[in-house]
């Protein structure tokens, strides 16, 4: 719970400096390969000004992926913790182009447990799940969905191949976090993109 | 370290429990909804005398699914904790009919970062994953695949959907760990089941 306060506190120095330099800003959480990054790199090519810092274990797969999509990133390696935290990401800050950034993304580990407690001071928390890891997949993680702004449901292309009820989906993430955007996703084929756009906007 | 050094000594405790009573035991951890329960399911059916012990964030859903398939099972509820741990294990343990268990599965937290250091004293640790969750998930999660005895690669029939190169998959996870078994699975379609079900034997 200290750890927890400190990251509080620290959030919210992000989240007034992002404010003071104009910065919209959106933090994504989600499930191993639900698709953060095709995300990220969607709304690099339909906004100007994207920029990113992304979270893995290991290695620069993400970080790769973003620059050759033309978009400043910063690489954070989080070995054995499990999600990013505000101390990391205020540092990582400082390595970016603060003056050429309008839209600001954070991409956290692969993981619906740990991230929940550590927020990020970014205007928003956006969850990321896909139908191909079960449609009990959003019941089973009430904590992390109650914590964020909108949920995305992603990869709906093969929620047959994969037997998902995407309503029950829906459903679920509604009834954990009425408040919530619920929004049905195929990156792929660019179903429900539009509508993710409008809310980046 | 006083944790992990705790955690070891149970996991010891628990393996020679096991070992005394000719129980053949194997620790499933992966990525969220990857197919572990699936494929505890499929073993329920091939072999008689299965038990298993499954954690979840919340809730009872891969508890009920064995349950249903007559399989004794005890349910641990992990909530902010990512991973099992062989304490919580060893308390499972007496919950369950053990003279009646020749096959023993433990179904650890859908995670790819937190178990890593906890073993919790099966005879093998098998890490599930599946082609849905983008073929870099072995490269980006060395760890995990380190401490693993059998790699299972499951949904290959969505492989092509994804866009997932599998071979790249199989040979990250060899190049990872050179003594490691890994096969390719559809729990769907059955195929590479006959292969893992040799290895449970
Ligand atoms: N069929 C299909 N595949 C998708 C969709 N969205 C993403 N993918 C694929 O899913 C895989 C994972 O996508 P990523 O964007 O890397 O997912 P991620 O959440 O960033 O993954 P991690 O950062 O490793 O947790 C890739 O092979 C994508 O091409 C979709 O809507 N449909
Ligand atoms: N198409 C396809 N779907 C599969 C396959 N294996 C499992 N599934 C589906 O994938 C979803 C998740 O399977 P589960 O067995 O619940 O996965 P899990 O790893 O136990 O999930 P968690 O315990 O929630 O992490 C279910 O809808 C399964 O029917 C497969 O080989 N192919
Ligand atoms: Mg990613
Ligand atoms: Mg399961």
């Amino acid at each position: 719970t200290d750890l927890i306060e400190e990251n509080e506190k620290e959030a919210k120095e992000i989240n007034d400096f992002l404010g003071k330099n104009n910065i919209r800003s959106i933090d994504i959480v989600g499930a191993i390969g639900s698709g953060k990054t095709s995300l990220i790199e969607e709304f690099s090519c339909s906004f100007d000004n994207v920029g990113a810092i992304v979270g893995d274990v290991a290695g620069e797969d993400d970080y790769n992926r973003l620059v050759e999509n033309d978009v400043p990133t910063v690489n954070l390696n989080t070995g054995k913790e499990c999600h990013l935290d505000a101390h990391l990401v205020k540092h990582a800050l400082s390595d970016l182009p603060i003056e050429e950034i309008d839209y600001l993304f954070f991409e956290n580990v692969g993981n619906l447990v740990c991230p929940a407690d550590f927020m990020l001071g970014a205007d928003e928390r956006w969850i990321v799940v896909s139908v191909t890891e079960g449609d009990d997949v959003v019941n089973k993680h009430p904590i992390i969905f109650k914590n964020s702004d909108v949920t995305v449901i992603n990869k709906i292309d093969l929620a047959e191949a994969i037997g998902a009820d995407l309503e029950k989906m829906v459903e679920d993430a509604r009834e954990i976090n009425p408040d919530m955007d619920v929004i049905k996703t195929s990156i792929k084929t660019g179903e429900g993109l539009d509508r993710l756009k409008i809310i980046v906007e």
